[in-house]
């Protein structure tokens, strides 16, 4: 089975939005991933 | 005599040959898995490339082998021999036992075995409140941003699908990727004429409560990200919520259920469009949260705990390989069912 997850947040795209509140991820393709585990922040 | 001889041989010999021809598909099957292991770990991607298998999976009765399939992994087991079954189920699928929070005798069936949940703490949920926590135990397939409601997601090198095909046409995020265009555009009156034309629909209404709309409003420019995470025979099979927000409409495909393993996102095209799956949307503080669960052949069962009525995997009942999907509005509208990061939210399981 999968799971999707499609979601807004904030991009550096907007004129509004510093670098700093940009959405990142800190995974991997290929990385193991448990439940509770950040996806991003 | 002689004849009767003939006969006496052909079971055990047609047996061992049948028992023989497996083993030789298995072994082929660990072969090819071994090698795209290897390429992964060397970064070669596989492109996309429909093969005859694939072709002749579609012709199968795949509901119908996913129900059987259901039944016989609901049969109660002997308690005696409930350790020994899935001990062997999790040395098979590199399940861990150690995190089951009872004891395997407690499991009456292979399915009540699945869909177990973990002992206290297993899973601590990451404390960050700026972090989206992973929903599931799974492998990471792909990631990224999308640059609009309209963009593709990758399934493999050479093949995509998009968002609004695996999300529905009546999405929430295709409104609100209208209401960015409006709100570029500011044009009142296309705001009145909208509201007349969908003044029925769910996510009109549900937006017309203050809360959702001061959601959408707040976060005008956002982007778009999404993850796919594919969740092995052997992971843990429950899915959490990834942050807080509030549910406010599910929406469940009853589509096909071909095999989700990697070699089938190689071969067998709009995979994740097709499948039976469960959508469900929402809003969280940054915005549209949407997750969609979508099944396989050996799981085809999708429960929610927020609507423990919902059942897949239904007998087909006509042959139209794309029914509509079914949505449903959750009460209070436009407040919907609030979650908390990590509460238990729905669960995979066999058949």
């Amino acid at each position: 089975s999968t799971v999707v997850l499609v979601f807004q947040a904030p991009t550096s795209k907007s004129p509004k939005n510093t670098d700093a509140s940009k959405f990142r991820f800190s995974i991997r393709r290929g990385d193991r991933i448990r439940v509770g585990q950040a996806l991003g922040r | 005599s002689s004849n009767s001889q003939g006969n006496a041989f052909l079971v055990p010999g047609a047996t061992v040959a049948t028992l023989l021809m497996l083993g030789v598909l298995h072994a082929r099957r660990l072969y090819d898995d071994k090698k795209v292991e290897e390429a992964r770990e060397k970064g070669i991607e596989f492109e996309f490339r429909p093969d005859v298998k694939a072709t002749f999976l579609r012709m199968l009765p795949l509901r119908s082998i996913s129900r059987v399939w259901g039944f016989l992994t609901n049969l109660e087991v002997p308690v005696w021999l409930r350790p020994h079954v899935y001990r062997a189920w999790a040395r098979a699928y590199h399940s861990n036992l150690e995190e089951a929070a009872l004891p395997l005798e407690e499991y009456a069936s292979l399915r009540d075995f699945f869909v177990r949940t973990l002992r206290e703490g297993c899973r601590p949920i990451d404390p960050d409140p700026y972090s989206l926590v992973s929903p599931v135990d799974g492998t990471i397939l792909r990631f990224g941003e999308l640059e609009d409601a309209g963009a593709m997601i990758e399934q493999v090198k050479g093949f995509s699908y998009s968002v609004t095909s695996l999300l529905g046409s009546h999405s929430l995020l295709s409104m609100i990727a209208e209401k960015n265009t409006q709100h570029k555009s500011s044009n009142i009156e296309q705001e009145s004429t909208q509201r007349e034309k969908s003044k029925k629909s769910w996510w009109w209404i549900s937006l017309a409560s203050p809360k959702v709309r001061e959601t959408v409003s707040e976060c005008p420019m956002k982007g778009l990200y999404y993850c796919v995470i594919y969740l092995k025979p052997g992971d843990y099979h429950r899915i959490h919520s990834p942050v807080d927000w509030n549910v406010l409409v599910r929406r469940h495909f009853s589509g096909r259920l071909f095999p989700l393993n990697e070699r089938a996102t190689r071969t067998i095209r709009s995979l994740y469009v097709e499948n039976e799956r469960v959508v469900l949307e929402g809003l969280w503080q940054q915005g549209f949260m949407a997750i969609a669960a979508i099944g396989a052949t050996n799981i085809g069962s999708i429960e929610l705990f927020i609507e423990p009525e919902l059942r897949t995997n239904r007998p087909r009942k006509k042959l139209l390989p794309t029914e509509p999907p079914e949505d449903r509005v959750y009460e209070p509208e436009g407040v919907g069912v609030m979650l908390k990061k990590g509460d238990g939210l729905a669960a995979f399981n066999m058949g």
